[in-house]
């Protein structure tokens, strides 16, 4: 078929799409390709929203969030809140290859990755506490927060919930997500 | 984030997402990037779809599942991303998200949600006949 094979993806993270290129053009999987392809993101840090080193929390630690989906079988494999591991796509594969599960998180996701011969590593850089420093002298400007005191507009936490909120209908807030910032 | 599709010259369709998600998010956070039918979505007898942008408001709408379920019903990749963002923006107008998409026979496409700054939605294509990757960009609704 000389439509095929076919890579795409969000952004121009054109690293990304070779490398996934290449496994498929040597008759490689899908699967394969897509793992490829997202690992290379992964160790190019791309566009700071992806990989190591990038999106600090509130407490200043990046972690990963992956999910590889194979179409043919309907088989998933995903990890949340992923964290010291900087292959998060290969572990949602070893999810997906190792377990009959299909979603692992947290700190347990990690335990699972380092069980499977993944490194354990930092992902903290210069860059990442650069962000988390620079937010902190911002008086945590800005954050996800809301009905809670003190003002999250306007200080940083601990943060308690406001009591007697009447039942409203859900406002989406502006928030400071942007093609610097997403999912 | 990356959001990927893949096709292999079997027609097997892959997709998957990585991402460190938002910056200064509330600890224990996750988006939409991990989330099946979220993030994406594929099933080879159709096609694939993935989703990238505000995961707290796009994981609520499952545009990725979405948006393949549009092209089993015979919406081409294009229209089937736009239907995807359109059915999102019913809810949340000025939304920041977008959703690329390829159906087995290999067509493909992406929409995207205009907000502030966000305007065109750049996305990579690589396929048979070109040597280097191809950059795309989509006007966004």
């Amino acid at each position: 078929d000389p439509t095929r094979p076919l890579v795409i993806n969000t952004w121009p993270f054109q690293r990304a799409a070779e490398a996934a290129w290449a496994v498929l053009e040597e008759g490689g999987s899908a699967l394969d390709a897509v793992e490829q392809g997202c690992t290379q993101c992964e160790i190019d840090q791309c566009d700071g929203s992806v990989g190591y080193g990038g999106s600090p929390d509130e407490h200043g630690e990046t972690t990963l969030d992956a999910m590889i989906m194979n179409g043919n079988t309907m088989e998933v494999g995903a990890v949340a809140n992923l964290r010291r591991i900087k292959n998060a796509i290969g572990v949602a594969r070893a999810v997906m290859e190792h377990t009959k599960h299909t979603f692992l998180v947290g700190e347990s996701a990690s335990l699972f990755a380092e069980s499977m011969g993944f490194p354990s590593e930092d992902l903290t850089t210069n860059k990442s506490l650069t962000i988390y420093s620079k937010w902190l002298e911002q008086r945590c400007q800005p954050n996800f927060w809301k009905n809670v005191i003190p003002d999250a507009s306007k200080s940083c936490g601990p943060y308690k919930p406001v009591r007697g909120l009447q039942n409203k209908k859900e406002i989406f807030l502006e928030k400071e997500i942007n093609v610097h910032n997403h999912d | 984030t990356i959001g990927m599709v893949a096709i292999d010259k079997a027609g097997c369709v892959a997709t998957g997402t990585s991402t460190n998600g938002a910056t200064h998010k509330i600890p224990g956070r996750i988006g939409d990037s991990p989330i099946i039918g979220a993030g994406a979505y594929a099933d080879s007898t159709v096609g694939g779809a993935a989703a990238t942008g505000d995961g707290d408001t796009m994981m609520r709408f499952l545009p990725s599942y979405q948006a393949v379920e549009y092209m089993r019903m015979g919406a081409d990749p294009t229209d089937a991303c736009k239907k995807a963002i359109l059915r999102i923006q019913k809810y949340v107008k000025n939304f920041f998200g977008a959703v690329i998409c390829a159906n087995t026979t290999g067509s493909y496409g992406a929409a995207c949600s205009k907000t502030a700054g966000f305007t065109k939605f750049h996305f990579t294509v690589f396929k048979t006949g070109l040597k280097d990757p191809l950059e795309e960009v989509v006007d966004c609704l």
